[in-house]
């Protein structure tokens, strides 16, 4: 990513914007709805917010026009150029103007409005070009864009939220520590540091997720090195520094967990109906927190584990078995406290600091122990 | 008269390469006239700049993939600074 000559950036968060007329092409309602949206998708990881004015100079002024527009850069008909916008600042700047002999569509039968307003509304804030070909802010237009998909590049975030910085902490429940931990600093964390722990660990569609404070590594089976993103680049409402995280491989579904709250994601998708509490899911009121989680696929039960305890909840029933919970150590003989868990290849993993020990269930014994980050091919 | 028709090809795609990176790589006027100069010209280092930026492979020539890329639809604000 990068930014215009001389950095030019807001010095407000709350910005104003002006849809000043409108395209033949779309309704005014899919027009309001594509820059809404457009708007939302920077929004979503950093500290703006975008009000809609009606009259007057705005700081972001939105408009639709033909060949030359008053700005001494005409636009060329049909094709090729679709739009451009200006740095942040006064007048002129901030704004953003389409071309309207393009047809502005709301899928990509032709030029998706949404499309390219997220990218001229991204100048707008202060991002330059990107020469990443993934990034909403590369230059050309992606017609083959998954539009029901769509997010920001990992690119595009780091872009934005080094002008702003990333959004406000969720005010969703006070009992959720808000407060920035060790864990929760800017820098991104080192992969190879060898006193790398994680916060939680899950899979996710055959990939492992390492969380840790406001980054997840994605690491692939089929790749050596782990891709580190920032949390919210694909799920904006996840909190960071979560507490745990465990996939229902057989509902596509990760749970993931902080504080008495847990989320539910399917892909980059966070579902509709969370956060829940975790006493829905039969804890007691003593427990205020979780540590770790693991989905057994096999038995379609998942423990969960707290402190020196562990709880089975079982995923088809949908309720905590009798009997939990019960220590840790007497039924995995080595383990004494897990920051982190999962499974994989019939074994369960789990983190405890820097350390990793793999667990054999059916021998009931640890088999390994391992660095927390060997899965990072350090 | 294939040939001719190659020629002409070739020179719209000389054209519209110099008009791309006037308005996208701030290649000045000046060096207009030296749009078809072989070896290391402001234009080949243009053209370069210009796949590197996009992730073209780096010939510092118009190739196909490049003609392609100059022919789709963008932003027309441009790829480097002003």
């Amino acid at each position: 990513f990068t930014q215009f000559p001389g950095m030019p950036k807001w010095r407000k968060n709350d910005l104003t914007y002006r849809v000043v007329n409108y395209t033949q092409d779309l309704s005014r309602d899919e027009v309001d709805s594509a820059i809404e949206k457009a708007l939302k998708v920077w929004a979503e990881v950093t500290p703006l917010t975008f009000s809609r004015i009606y009259d007057g100079e705005a700081d972001i002024m939105i408009s639709f026009a033909f060949r030359e527009h008053g700005d001494y850069i005409p636009f060329d008909g049909p094709g090729n150029v679709l739009g451009h916008a200006y740095a942040p600042g006064p007048g002129i700047n901030g704004d953003a103007h389409f071309d309207d002999d393009e047809l502005w569509t709301k899928d990509t039968t032709g030029t998706n409005l949404f499309l390219v307003a997220a990218h001229e509304l991204g100048h707008s804030l202060g991002l330059f070009h990107s020469a990443d070909p993934k990034a909403l802010m590369y230059p050309l237009y992606n017609s083959f864009t998954d539009l029901a998909r769509f997010r920001l590049s990992q690119d595009d975030v780091n872009g934005i939220q080094f002008l702003y910085g990333p959004p406000p902490a969720s005010p969703a429940d006070p009992k959720v520590p808000t407060e920035p931990s060790h864990q929760e600093s800017e820098t991104p964390p080192a992969s190879c540091d060898p006193a790398l722990s994680f916060d939680a660990v899950s899979t996710l569609r055959g990939e492992i997720l390492f969380f840790k404070g406001r980054h997840v590594w994605r690491k692939s089976l089929r790749t050596a090195e782990p891709e580190l993103y920032l949390i919210s680049a694909f799920w904006p409402a996840l909190p960071s520094g979560l507490d745990a995280a465990y996939e229902v491989t057989s509902k596509d579904t990760v749970f993931a967990f902080k504080g008495n709250q847990f989320w539910a994601i399917r892909g980059l998708e966070m579902q509709a109906g969370f956060p829940k509490s975790i006493y829905t899911l039969g804890f007691p009121a003593t427990v205020k927190k979780l540590d770790a989680a693991i989905f057994v696929k096999e038995k379609k039960w998942t423990y969960f584990f707290a402190e020196d305890q562990y709880w089975r909840f079982d995923e088809k029933k949908q309720v905590m078995e009798a009997g939990f919970p019960r220590k840790i150590s007497e039924d995995f003989p080595g383990v004494e406290k897990v920051d982190a868990a999962f499974e994989a290849f019939g074994f369960f993993y789990f983190f405890n600091e820097s350390s990793q020990l793999e667990f054999d269930p059916n021998a009931k014994k640890v088999t390994h122990t391992l660095k927390s980050n060997s899965w990072f091919n350090c | 008269h294939p040939l001719n028709g190659a020629a002409r090809r070739e020179d719209s795609g000389m054209e519209l390469l110099q008009q791309y990176l006037e308005n996208y790589y701030d290649l000045g006027k000046i060096v207009k006239q030296l749009v078809r100069t072989p070896g290391d010209s402001p234009v080949e280092k243009k053209i370069q700049e210009m796949q590197k930026f996009l992730g073209l492979k780096v010939t510092g020539k118009l190739d196909s993939d490049t003609l392609d890329i100059i022919r789709k639809p963008r932003c027309g604000v441009p790829d480097v600074g002003q």
